[in-house]
């Protein structure tokens, strides 16, 4: 039997049977694609199974990366506005050679109760590492900042496109060493700003969540549209 | 020569019956997140020669019960499904990756003779 089912789960996709510790929370958006697409079946409508319509993307697989990175903290004394440094990882080895990488959102919540009321305006960095963090390193080799976005109040879940990036790392897994984030306070060293930081900061470490939305296109079974096209 | 009628009741006839599949049962409700189980179905029951193209059968099902009729060594049409549909499940891998897919041909939605 159990051979029976390796074979099973070789063809849906799985090289073996999962054992996750504990389930993963489960992004809305998923949750609404997988109620409407099962709700769609109920009633018997067809759907396109290769177009995800709600991302407005062609593919048959999403995947929600965990951030396998880790905070840095600098022995030296830092910027007195860098509230928080981290690395980001993402591990894209579950996308097989054949599927086409069609969309690649990374997804930052700074959590609800990161901002005081009329709380610090927030600042964040974005950029691609260049070089392997070495262990001991303060900061890793950070190259050109591709994102420099101001975060006056809280906006829930932020959203970056990375497709360019998660395309190069697919096709040059070496060159998937992380991304650099930082994010600083604006206005730091206003009079009455000042005992807020620390706090805001700490708040942000425990609340900070990072995960990498990927969706791809299986062609082995995605072929069907592009011929009813011709 | 006529072909003698078969003594079968239309309840034993191939058509299309329910089947749940609890992913707890296959243990697979540790890496399934939703759903917890769907409606499958199954196709069962007899395709006798006289009903075969009553029964949703394909034009090669009608020759092979015809072939039958004539040779008994050869197996008469069986049932099978003919029409289905996908599902789409939500699970997570041993990275910690939560992944949303469709897989084809999951559930029955009709049965014929093939």
């Amino acid at each position: 039997l159990q051979f029976q089912e390796h074979d099973f789960l070789q063809l849906l996709g799985l090289d073996k049977v999962p054992s996750p510790q504990k389930f993963q929370p489960v992004p809305r958006i998923l949750k609404k694609i997988f109620h409407d697409q099962e709700a769609a079946a109920t009633i018997g409508v067809s759907q396109d199974l290769c177009f995800v319509k709600e991302l407005g993307v062609r593919g048959n697989v999403l995947r929600l990366l965990p951030d396998q990175g880790f905070f840095l903290y600098s022995k030296k004394i830092p910027q007195a506005s860098s509230c928080l440094q981290k690395l980001l990882y993402f591990n894209l080895s579950a996308v097989k050679d054949k599927e086409q990488l069609t969309m690649a959102q990374l997804g930052l919540d700074l959590g609800p109760n990161t901002y005081y009321h009329l709380g610090p305006e927030l600042e964040l960095a974005l950029s691609l590492v260049q070089e392997p963090h070495v262990w001991g390193q303060a900061v890793p080799k950070p190259g050109k900042v591709f994102v420099l976005q101001s975060v006056p109040w809280p906006q829930g879940v932020l959203h970056f496109n990375l497709l360019d990036v998660a395309k190069d790392w697919n096709n040059n897994p070496q060159k998937n060493v992380g991304l650099f984030l930082e994010i600083f306070v604006k206005g730091h060293g206003d009079a009455g700003v000042n005992f807020q930081l620390e706090d805001t900061c700490v708040r942000l470490r425990c609340s900070l969540h990072a995960s990498l939305m990927v969706v791809t296109l299986d062609p082995e079974q995605c072929h069907h549209s592009s011929r009813k096209k011709r | 020569a006529a072909l003698p009628a078969p003594n079968v009741s239309c309840k034993n006839l191939c058509h299309r019956h329910q089947l749940f599949i609890n992913f707890r049962d296959l243990g697979w409700h540790k890496w399934i997140i939703a759903p917890k189980g769907f409606m499958a179905n199954y196709c069962h029951g007899d395709c006798p020669f006289s009903l075969t193209t009553s029964l949703n059968s394909s034009n090669y099902a009608f020759m092979q019960a015809l072939m039958h009729a004539i040779d008994p060594a050869i197996p008469q049409a069986v049932c099978i499904p003919t029409k289905l549909s996908p599902i789409s499940m939500l699970y997570q891998d041993n990275d910690d990756n939560v992944i949303l897919r469709h897989y084809d041909d999951m559930v029955v939605d009709e049965c014929g003779c093939g």
